[in-house]
Parts: structure tokens; sequence; C-alpha cells
């Protein structure tokens, strides 16, 4: 998996 | 503005919907650091307000700086400025100019 900082979290609302 | 700041929008968007109906990406510690809009959903409050657009960077919430703070803690200011009965509405400060500060 790719480091931390290139996660690509995405939240709905 | 000072030197460092982009030029940034006030956008009130009435709590018109039982959704907000935005979804975001970045945060801090992430290559994207501000928040950004990356859906609009048709029929959510934003998408009423029609003044938010994909791709805008969220620098405030209600005046607090999103500066900082990781995505969960981002996510979760925006969250409970929805749910709050305090306000109808959320101010975000944006910006067009995807931008670390």
């Amino acid at each position: 998996s790719p480091p931390k900082e290139y996660e690509d979290e995405v939240t709905f609302f | 503005p000072g030197l460092l700041e982009p030029m940034s929008t006030l956008v009130r968007v009435p709590k018109s919907a039982s959704t907000l109906g935005i979804a975001i990406e970045g945060g801090a510690n992430t290559r994207q650091p501000l928040p950004r809009i990356v859906t609009i959903q048709r029929g959510g409050s934003a998408h009423n307000c029609g003044q938010l657009k994909v791709g805008q960077v969220i620098l405030e919430v209600n005046g607090i700086s999103l500066r900082g703070r990781e995505h969960r803690e981002a996510a979760c200011l925006i969250a409970e400025a929805f749910k709050t009965k305090e306000k109808d509405y959320i101010d975000f400060l944006i910006t067009e100019f995807n931008v670390a500060l």
C-alpha cells in the first residue's frame, strides 16, 4: 500500500 | 489578503436539504493539505446553494481554519457544522486555487 502521505481519503456528507 | 493568501470567497450554504451533498478529499499530511471538494451531489444543500464547485479548496468552516487538520478532523468539523441546530447555514471560506498554505 502507498505511504500515508499519498493516501486519498474521501468523505461524503 | 497577505502575500501568501490566495483569493478566497465566503460561501454561505443554507441547510436546504437533509444532506450537505458534498465529498471532500485531502487534509494535513496528504498531498492535498487542505480539503478539496471532489463531488457535489444533486439535490443536496450545497447543490441547491449553487455556489460551491468541484475543485474548490475549503480554507475555513464557520470561521474555523482547516489548516493543519488531518482529513478525519476536517471531516468531523464539516459534519458537526451541518448537524448543529445553532445555525441553519454553513459558512465555507473557499479558494479556487489548489495551494498548500
